[in-house]
Formats: structure tokens, sequence, C-alpha cells
């Protein structure tokens, strides 16, 4: 039996809208340590990871691991029936054909229940390594957020060169160029607006701008993003949750 | 001309 309640249905609705528009059919486990997700998009370009602690919760309960296969086009629509400020409590028994969704306002004693069938989705799970990152650098998520949709807007790719004091977006199109300059920044009224920068070897990389605006829809879910770049490896971005975290690899443009 | 990657490349299946 799994029985997981999120104390806000907001947090849910967030964490599904932040990956639903470059996946569609994803497995959730389900087990006594929380839920984890991972998914790649059919071109098989960017990779996402979702975990989802326990103590992200108000209450869980999962007595069995037990896999639920779901389309994210469908949950979400279910999602939308619910209030944001409503508790969500996911409910499934161990071999489930559907999965029972409960928002509930405490405050009018409105209860809505809704469930969504499951699916058989074959899906392989890919093992990711420990790897090695060249570059991580933590900056508020807003900004990535407005840098990578403003240079979108000039060509289908981004290049983000990080050297000892800078960080440096670039954009190449047809209708012209762009670039924004960063350099770290110690905020310390406001934490949340730092830029921090650990760089062990400069970094020259080149993304498919259409994957990195999947990936800033993530941004509805942590003030923070962190960025690790590797020139062997895909870049990590990731967005913390108060337990767990939703990650996006994505592999680079090579110059051919 | 750069030329997309795929994460073939650098995961293996389990």
């Amino acid at each position: 039996m799994l029985e997981a309640k999120f104390a806000e249905a907001s947090l849910f609705k967030r964490i599904i809208d932040g990956f639903k528009d470059c996946v569609s059919l994803v497995n959730f486990q389900c087990k006594e340590d929380g839920i984890i997700a991972q998914a790649v998009d059919d071109s098989r370009v960017l990779l996402v990871s979702l975990e989802i602690g326990v103590e992200a919760f108000q209450e869980y309960r999962c007595d069995h691991p037990v896999t639920l296969g779901m389309d994210l086009g469908s949950l979400s629509k279910i999602l939308r029936c619910g209030n944001n400020s409503d508790t969500l409590t996911l409910i499934a028994d161990d071999k489930p054909d559907s999965i029972l969704l409960l928002f509930e306002d405490t405050q009018r004693e409105r209860i809505a229940e809704y469930s969504l069938k499951l699916m058989d989705i074959d899906a392989d799970f890919l093992k990711i390594e420990d790897l090695q990152y060249d570059t991580t650098l933590m900056m508020p998520s807003t900004e990535f957020s407005k840098v990578v949709k403003d240079l979108s807007q000039l060509t289908d790719s981004i290049n983000i060169m990080v050297t000892k004091e800078t960080i440096k977006f670039v954009a190449e199109g047809e209708i012209g160029t762009g670039s924004v300059i960063l350099k770290p920044v110690m905020d310390m009224e406001k934490p949340a607006e730092s830029i921090k920068l650990e760089m062990d070897q400069p970094v020259d990389l080149t993304f498919g701008a259409k994957y990195l605006l999947d990936i800033v829809k993530g941004s509805a879910l942590s003030d923070r993003i962190g960025i690790r770049l590797s020139s062997e490896a895909p870049a990590l971005f990731q967005f913390d949750l108060s337990s767990g975290f939703l990650q996006f690899f994505l592999a680079p443009k090579f110059n051919d | 001309k750069f030329k997309q990657t795929s994460l073939n490349r650098f995961f293996t299946k389990t």
C-alpha cells in the first residue's frame, strides 16, 4: 500500500509541470524511502531524474515497492482539478491498475477524488555513474531562465563558456548575435541572488536551445539552479526540493 | 556546424 500525502498539491503540480513537456510516459518507482522517476526524451538527448524524499511529504507510507506508470499529460489534467493549497494524497495498492488522487481542502471540508489508469511502460533505467565535472555553478533559476529564453530567440544553439571569473552565454543566429556575461557575486542581503562558481577546468560547450527551454520549466521548483558542466559528460541541471531534486542531464552538441 | 550528441554515448542501460 502506498499513501503519500503532500501538504500542498501545488508541490506535486510544480514537479510534474517541471518535466511534462519533455517526456510523456514515466515510471514512478515508489519505495520505503520515497519516490524516484527517470525518463529520457524521444530524441534521447535529455534525461530527467526525479527524487522525492520522504521528508518532502506530510505523511508517507509505502509497505511494498510499487511502480506506477503514468502518462504525464493525463496526470497533469487531474492535477489541474485540485486547488494549490489543498492537501494531495496519492494512494495505490500493491498491484495497482490505477492510482487514486485525493484533494482535500481542510478549511472548507471539500474532498475531491480522482483515479488515473496506470500504464505498463517499457522503459530502460539508465545507470548514472558519479560523473566528474569541470565546473559547478549555482545561480538564481529566474536569471538562468531569462538568459535561456532571451538567447533562444536568436538561435537553436546556445554556447556556455566558463573561465575562472566569467560565465558567458552566446547565441549566434541568422538575425544577429547575443551574449550575456555573468560574474560570480555574493549577495549577503539576499543569498538566493548570489552566483557561485567553482571551476577546475574552463569549459566551452554548446547545447540545443529547445532542451534548455524545457529545463528552465523546472524553475518553479526552486529559486536556485545548480549547473555542472564537463567536456566529457552530459551537463547536469538541478533544482533542489526540500527533500530530493529534479535533475536534467543534457547531451551537448559537438563541432562536427 | 554543431551536431547534437545522444545520451547513449554517456550512459549504460541497466
